[in-house]
């Protein structure tokens, strides 16, 4: 999971660089 | 077309507006995160580099250059993992799963988008505001890669692929069932199938030939060798500059990572 932390992160946003 | 044994006028009706669904969501999704709007990239379409900026990317050292160009990818796969969210199913299959297919499709989908940044009159790019000739790359020192990249863009640029072909396409590829270490390849399986369905759906409707897709397919090999030169390359990068590479976005090492 550390690995791919950010990934995780987009994944589990609900908030997304294309709604900001 | 004939109904099939078996199968009721009311199954057909389902199938349609199943399928119906599917390319609705497939395309809303890829227009609702394209980084570009058509009308926006048609608007700065001749927009260019002049002799003197072109210049200076070129006198650029190679790391500032990998640096610039490491960042903008990364903003493109944060548009592509929003786009991957919000296609009906992806975030059903398991996490690890959405990882996989992410970490080895991102780049696919961004090459695919790309052919929409594409000036085919001039063989430019669209790269950080203006439209880019491939000598603009030379600091890179990949011009191998460069010219496969441009080379990949020229030949998506003449199939002439509509939003919705490019929606469906990018979605079929992201989710490949072959990629290694999936959990559930069946569930893939069944995802991508769907979403080739509506694309042979939508090219018929369009009245677009046989062809079409075939032509579509036969881009994926030279899409994932340019996959693999890219990774060839940022091994290289980091072997020789490894504080540099550490410096790129978070998003891009976790994505390209091994």
């Amino acid at each position: 999971k550390e690995k791919h932390k950010i990934l995780h992160q987009l994944l589990q946003n609900s908030t997304s660089p294309v709604d900001l | 077309n004939p109904v099939p044994e078996g199968c009721s006028q009311l199954e057909i009706g389902h199938t349609f507006l199943h399928i119906e669904r599917i390319t609705q969501n497939v395309v809303k999704s890829h227009i609702e995160t394209s980084q570009f709007s058509t009308e926006e990239l048609r608007r700065l379409a001749w927009t260019f580099y002049n002799p003197e900026e072109t210049h200076s990317y070129i006198s650029r050292s190679a790391e500032t250059m990998w640096q610039k160009c490491a960042v903008q990818i990364t903003n493109a796969i944060q548009y592509i993992v929003e786009f991957a969210k919000r296609i009906s199913g992806f975030m059903d299959l398991c996490q690890n799963d959405q990882i996989i297919l992410l970490k080895a499709g991102c780049m696919d989908v961004l090459l695919i988008r790309m052919c929409r940044a594409y000036n085919p009159i001039n063989n430019t790019l669209f790269f950080d505001g203006k439209f880019a000739g491939a000598q603009l790359f030379k600091a890179l020192g990949c011009d191998d890669l460069v010219s496969a990249i441009f080379e990949l863009a020229k030949s998506l640029s003449r199939i002439q692929m509509t939003e919705e072909e490019m929606a469906l396409f990018s979605a079929a590829v992201l989710l490949s069932p072959d990629r290694p270490w999936l959990t559930d390849v069946q569930k893939v399986q069944k995802l991508q199938k769907k979403v080739y369905v509506a694309l042979q759906r939508c090219l018929q409707n369009k009245g677009a030939s046989e062809e079409k897709l075939a032509k579509m397919v036969s881009k994926l090999p030279l899409m994932r060798s340019i996959c693999n030169l890219h990774i060839d390359k940022l091994e290289f990068f980091r072997l020789v500059h490894p504080e540099t590479a550490y410096s790129f976005p978070p998003l891009y090492r976790e994505v390209f990572s091994s």
